[in-house]
């Protein structure tokens, strides 16, 4: 039960939010039960879904600093199986809080442990950057999607992900992986997207998912409205290839 | 003389990277003797010039942590009046190995002390988050300019930037002031763009430039030549406008 994937890279607005929106909302309309935890202080996963704090109301940052529990923090969503943890600005006062603290790196997944087994998938979206929050969720988790925008300077921060990944496999977390690096934003009309994914393709092979996400208009529309693009233009080409990566997942876990 | 102005917004991927180098050599060709800084660890400024430092080479990491000056730094580019202080992956360990130091915030602004009369403009491209390296930079500065992406997240963050901006002017750097908003990747066939550009305009009123840079895959494509857009094709919009946006931000250093 309960796998834990993170969506990170720490290059910016390669589509980390949009694809942990997006991902769990097709799996949770596929009848999985799915936690989506916000673990970035931009707070950009809980607006797109609508969802906003009162004044003082607690968010995932009082559970990093153990003042709450995941359980008692967890908010519906317009559907079903899909809930989520949500963030709000305080969360950028954990990386210093927690500098000094015993343990840092493993809060997130000490108090994930209790409500693991409540889920069958729990997806963490993180902030672009390689600090504290990140590897809180790198160590909780058991694999990574690492999106990748089809733009020349995707290719340039890899590498230091890779070592990032690396070291918290070695000292950290020694089951994690890399379920998947996904290309986003993809235009059939540059060069610079064929270019770009073929490269990525040729380094990365199979760890690439068949499904590759377009631009697509209706995706940076649909946080607006607080819902996933799939519930707010399902025929979009968004929509679909989110879908579709999400059975993709899925045919993933059944032939294991 | 030197009037150092930083590029920063911590949401990821809006153009802070883009507006450094293009707004920079606009200047450049303008005969204004230019520095521009890379302060992101990810380096994308300095390989969007096409600046590849060898094996051990000192990059802006040694400056900060003391062991460089940054006259002994300052690389020449393709064009007369722009130089370089470049980065590399290195530059990630400043944040953990800072945080204990005397004075840490001040680090960037002491090392450009020597040299700031030498140039009429330093820029300061920085990584997308409010860490030490962007309040190093926020410390060292006379002025800020905001990039925001023409789209639903893009207000999202604004209210954590002003409030650090905030933090920094009382109790780091009283001259700290907002240079101008700059929107970018503005699509004129998207309802969403106009949105966001309107809401933003009623927020910030003048402080937001005239100048819009557009989506253009121009912009996108030079940095794998490791050419600023005005070497690589001068005829298009995104040269265009950052030729514009650096008359525009002459007109109010004359008006002054
Ligand atoms: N496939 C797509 N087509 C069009 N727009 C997209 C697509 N994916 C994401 N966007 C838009 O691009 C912007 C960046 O995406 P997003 O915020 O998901 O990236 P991110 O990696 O989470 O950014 P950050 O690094 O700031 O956390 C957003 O405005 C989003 O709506
Ligand atoms: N006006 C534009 N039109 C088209 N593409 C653009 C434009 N501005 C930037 N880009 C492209 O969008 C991507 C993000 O831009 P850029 O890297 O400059 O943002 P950033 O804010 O520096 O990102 P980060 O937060 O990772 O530092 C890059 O691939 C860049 O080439
Ligand atoms: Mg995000
Ligand atoms: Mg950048």
């Amino acid at each position: 039960m309960g796998k834990i994937i993170v969506i990170a890279n720490q290059k910016g607005g390669v589509g980390k939010t949009t694809t942990a929106i997006n991902l769990s909302a097709s799996l949770a309309v596929a009848e999985r039960k799915t936690l989506l935890i916000d673990l970035d202080p931009q707070a950009n996963t809980t607006s797109g879904l609508g969802i906003a704090l009162g004044n003082g109301e607690p968010s995932v940052y009082e559970i990093l600093i153990g003042e709450k529990t995941a359980e008692e923090l967890i908010h519906a969503t317009e559907i079903e199986f899909l809930k989520v943890l949500p963030s709000r600005s305080a969360l950028i006062g954990a990386e210093v809080e927690l500098v000094g603290a015993i343990s840092r790196e493993t809060r997130l997944k000490r108090a994930l442990a209790k409500i693991k087994d409540n889920f069958n998938y729990i997806f963490i979206d993180c902030p672009p950057s390689l600090g504290l929050l990140t590897v809180n969720a790198l160590t909780a988790a058991d694999a990574l999607i690492v999106p990748i925008q089809c733009e020349y300077y995707a290719m340039e921060g890899l590498g230091q992900l890779l070592k990032t990944i690396q070291l918290v496999s070695e000292h950290l977390n020694p089951r994690l992986k890399i379920e998947g690096i996904l290309l986003t934003m993809f235009d059939t009309r540059l060069s610079l997207s064929h270019q770009v994914t073929s490269e990525i393709r040729s380094h990365f092979g199979a760890q690439v998912f068949r499904t590759v996400i377009p631009r697509s208009v209706r995706l940076s529309e649909a946080p607006s409205f607080g819902k996933p693009v799939l519930l707010y233009d399902i025929k979009s080409a968004g929509a679909q290839r989110y879908l579709e990566l999400a059975s993709e997942l899925l045919e993933r876990e059944e032939v294991r």
